[in-house]
């Protein structure tokens, strides 16, 4: 019995056991921040007293690049530190602040400049931001999916959040509807996190999707050679799809892994909130795990992960079953119209557009990601 | 000129849902004599190199799984030709823009300038300035040129038309956002 997610409740669903914490020294995590969004190494520490008991963990953030305002804790930024912090527990952590300081500057792109310009970041990176790609122009998608590869060819892991609208919805010029992919959770070379409830919502149980998981299929970006499979089974095997005119069924189709992302508790600004809920408390917990594996790879002399989804789709569809929970129960979000009727894309058993393959067994991910 | 984003959508983020901060609000043209920060894009090479990299470090069946590419060995692969880099570096310049910095891979150029010196070398832009509870940003409505002759050197320039981002996530209040969508709340019961 619970009373919502915290760093145990975590734990215990991924089965980390007390032993599944960093130890060696040159791994490390990052989250990155947007706007005013500042946390509290206090808030931090108070999070670890209440909730990480069970687990070595850290308590301080070790690095901070950017500007740290002085004002209010925000609560994402509370939330992607202390769970990044509780899966990828005992490991060194950066929080990359951008603030967009000047007036004109576009925080995201000072981001992806401080990677161009930084020789020693950490392996694993998480983002909880994204834009409708009908808002974007072609040429800054194609762009910063570049800036992705350049990341990819470094060996970086770089999750993000895949939104909280379910498919999205879009009304085109004509009056029909079609589904509204997000970027860049829809690049094919970034690690996309969706979002699951535990199916009692009291207990440790099984999960089902969480019907606010972004996820659906690029309008953008053709879909890449490491999912053609996964997807194309999901396609010819759902039991029922969306209309093909809402949605892009040659395109990166996105999110490829998920985690709980339903009730968590956070501390902010001193006081322990419950009820937070999004993709964005789903990123961090997987990144948290992902460098967690990286650091037992490189005690072993082994290569960090880097760009995980050939890994991943490698694994997850070539019978590493206990790599991964699939989640096979719910549907998410989309247009409230007569022809979806509010329902996007269900969840269904291998890979879907709502959870991917599904949610970490942490032993058997890392089990299956140590191998050659 | 060349327009490098006509498809780039000018529009302050909606507002979020009503108990929270109102949106961005327009708070008028900003003096000419404002200091703007722009980055300029400028086009790399090896694009394609750099894919076949990606995909070969990162796919466990292959043989150069997880050699990865050092920073230095990145910015040899993509930094831009020399042409490239002559031609804005030129454009920049003649408009006399000097402070300017460029990044490790050489494929961005971070400049500061005044808005007006920006308006005369991106035709077509208008800084204004647009406020968000203690926030305040500087964009263009408009839409920005640049002379035909950068449109192979340059990708985009950033810091005119996107608004800081969104926060895709966290909600502690997703009860109140249930009752629009029609879902059942959760959480508080």
């Amino acid at each position: 019995f619970h009373l919502g997610v915290t760093p145990s409740i975590l734990r215990k669903r991924y089965n980390m056991t007390a032993g599944d914490v960093g130890v060696v020294a040159n791994n490390s995590q990052a989250c990155a921040q947007f706007l005013e969004q500042y946390f509290h190494q206090a808030d931090l520490a108070e999070f670890m007293q209440l909730f990480g008991s069970s687990f070595a963990h850290r308590s301080q953030v070790d690095r901070v690049v950017g500007h740290q305002g002085r004002g209010k804790a925000g609560l994402e930024a509370s939330l992607d530190v202390e769970y990044i912090m509780s899966t990828g527990a005992n490991i060194s952590t950066w929080v990359f602040s951008n603030s967009g300081r000047h007036e004109s500057q576009e925080p995201f792109l000072a981001w992806l400049l401080l990677l161009s310009n930084m020789s020693s970041l950490p392996w694993v990176h998480t983002v909880s931001y994204g834009d409708d790609e009908d808002s974007l122009s072609l040429a800054y998608m194609e762009r910063v999916n570049l800036e992705f590869m350049k990341a990819a060819a470094r060996g970086l892991t770089i999750l993000f959040a895949s939104g909280d609208d379910g498919a999205g919805c879009r009304r085109v010029p004509g009056g029909n509807h079609t589904f509204r992919p997000s970027f860049p959770a829809s690049s094919p070379y970034v690690t996309t996190v969706g979002g699951t409830s535990f199916k009692n919502p009291f207990l440790v149980t099984a999960e089902v999707t969480d019907y606010i998981s972004g996820g659906g299929f690029s309008n953008v970006f053709p879909m890449p050679q490491y999912q053609a499979a996964a997807v194309g089974r999901f396609l010819r095997s759902a039991p029922k799809l969306p209309p093909g005119s809402y949605f892009n069924r040659s395109g990166r189709a996105y999110p490829d892994v998920a985690a709980l992302s339903d009730n968590y508790w956070v501390v902010t600004n001193r006081v322990p909130l419950p009820w937070v809920s999004g993709t964005s408390a789903s990123t961090p917990v997987v990144g948290g795990m992902v460098a967690l594996i990286n650091d037992r790879r490189l005690g072993r002399g082994l290569p960090p992960l880097g760009f995980l989804n050939p890994a991943l789709y490698r694994l997850a569809g070539g019978g590493h079953s206990d790599a991964i929970y699939d989640v096979t129960h719910g549907c998410h979000l989309s247009c409230l119209d007569g022809t979806v009727q509010g329902q996007g894309f269900c969840a269904g058993p291998a890979w879907d557009p709502v959870t991917g393959w599904g949610t970490p067994n942490f032993p058997g991910l890392l089990r299956a990601l140590l191998a050659p | 000129g060349h327009a490098p984003e006509p498809d780039q959508l000018f529009r302050p983020p909606s507002p979020p849902p009503p108990q929270r901060a109102p949106g961005w609000t327009h708070s008028g043209r900003v003096d000419p004599r404002h200091g703007v920060q722009l980055t300029f894009a400028l086009r790399q090479r090896g694009a394609q190199r750099l894919a076949q990299i990606v995909d070969a470090v990162s796919d466990p069946r292959s043989p150069r799984y997880g050699q990865y590419l050092s920073l230095e060995q990145v910015r040899d692969l993509v930094q831009p030709s020399p042409t490239t880099l002559l031609t804005v570096l030129k454009w920049l310049q003649g408009h006399g823009v000097e402070n300017c910095q460029s990044v490790t891979t050489r494929d961005f150029v971070e400049c500061h300038m005044p808005a007006s010196t920006a308006e005369r070398l991106l035709p077509g832009a208008e800084f204004h300035r647009f406020v968000k509870g203690q926030q305040s940003t500087v964009r263009s409505p408009r839409p920005y040129t640049v002379p035909d002759e950068l449109a192979q050197h340059l990708d985009f320039v950033s810091g005119l038309h996107r608004f800081p981002p969104e926060r895709r996530g966290s909600s502690s209040t997703r009860d109140t956002k249930d009752v629009g969508s029609g879902q059942p709340p959760r959480g508080v019961a």
